[in-house]
């Protein structure tokens, strides 16, 4: 998956991550004191969207072929997150009690156009 | 087609850095209430004392306490299984016989939600005897008393247990079926009654007070029951 720089054009992920005591959140969760979120940007051409290492499945490729080829031409293609992991977090919740949660699909890892 | 770098197809549209990071944690703020099970950000109207909650999440090896108070969860990669584990900090009130304590835990569950009890355990910590000629074992009694009745009267015996108290230490006492009859029950408070004595002298710490590093707790690890699987298999 592409790294996003500056200038975004083509679809890449970007890094980003959020502190919990930026947002005033960090009174009720307890860890971890931020995560690395992420997320998926970026343009999906024509000629990019079956490449791979960009497509996000063998489906998108054969699907960018038959656009290429002038078949079904009216999908479009999109960025997004093709691989995501979890996160463990600890934090109270309304009664006050301490909940350790492992919360799926939390951080995006790679991204691919659909 | 869009000649912006937005997907236009996600409806992203294109907008400068600041602003697409602020729309990007507002998304996450959405996207961690409603994974959490939660409708809304807790309201921390008071807290645990640091002490307790610093002594239960070493006692769950949830992770690691920095020498700052911080805690750093564990490098493993967290399972994919919905269950999840629970601390609640029991509310003591100390029973007119100067005998026990009685415990109160709040839970809420969702209208419709079914919680299914994996493990749960009681965490008492109990001091050594001060007299060493004693016996350094203790009994032990936890009971399920009624919610709002007088302490001491209409209670059932959960567990009883022999107690080694010839150091201070903590000490736990399974509750796991005591748990799910009381939440399959749609209850809230559950009510314990803790009896630790030694010639009228109370072993079992119930200091409820600010920065106690001895108040008992409640752990539990649950998971949500998928009541729409049980629902397909009917079906079928």
């Amino acid at each position: 998956s592409l790294r996003c720089g500056n200038v975004v054009s083509v679809c890449c992920k970007r890094e980003f991550y959020i502190k919990f005591k930026d947002i005033q959140w960090d009174e009720w969760i307890i860890a971890p004191e931020g995560y690395h979120m992420n997320y998926c940007i970026g343009q999906c051409p024509q000629h990019l969207a079956g490449s791979p290492g960009i497509a996000s499945s063998f489906h998108a490729t054969v699907f960018s072929q038959l656009k290429i080829n002038g078949i079904n031409t009216a999908t479009t293609s999109c960025c997004v997150p093709t691989e995501r992991r979890p996160l463990s977090m600890v934090f109270f919740d309304s009664q006050h009690s301490i909940v350790k949660m492992d919360v799926p699909d939390m951080i995006v890892e790679s991204c691919g156009c659909t | 087609g869009s000649p912006s770098p937005g997907c236009a197809s996600c409806g992203l549209p294109s907008m400068e850095r600041d602003a697409e990071e602020r729309l990007m944690t507002e998304i996450a703020k959405q996207q961690i209430l409603e994974k959490l099970h939660l409708k809304e950000r807790p309201n921390i109207t008071h807290t645990v004392p640091r002490a307790a909650l610093l002594t239960a999440l070493r006692k769950l090896h949830s992770g690691r306490v920095r020498q700052d108070g911080t805690l750093e969860l564990q490098n493993e990669i967290p399972t994919r299984d919905p269950g999840y584990e629970i601390v609640s900090f029991a509310d003591i009130s100390k029973m007119d016989s100067g005998e026990g304590a009685s415990l109160n835990f709040q839970f809420q569950q969702e209208r419709g939600q079914s919680i299914q009890v994996l493990e749960s355990s009681l965490w008492i910590y109990a001091r050594s005897s001060e007299d060493p000629r004693r016996d350094s074992r203790l009994f032990a009694r936890v009971f399920l008393s009624a919610v709002g009745e007088v302490s001491g009267s209409n209670r059932t015996l959960v567990i009883e247990k022999m107690l080694e108290v010839q150091d201070s230490n903590w000490h736990t006492f399974p509750i796991t079926r005591t748990l799910q009859s009381f939440l399959d029950g749609g209850q809230r408070r559950l009510q314990l009654e803790v009896s630790c004595d030694e010639d009228g002298k109370n072993l079992c710490s119930f200091d409820d007070t600010a920065n106690s590093a001895h108040q008992p707790f409640l752990v539990a690890k649950v998971r949500l029951r998928d009541d729409r699987s049980k629902h397909v298999l009917r079906k079928r």
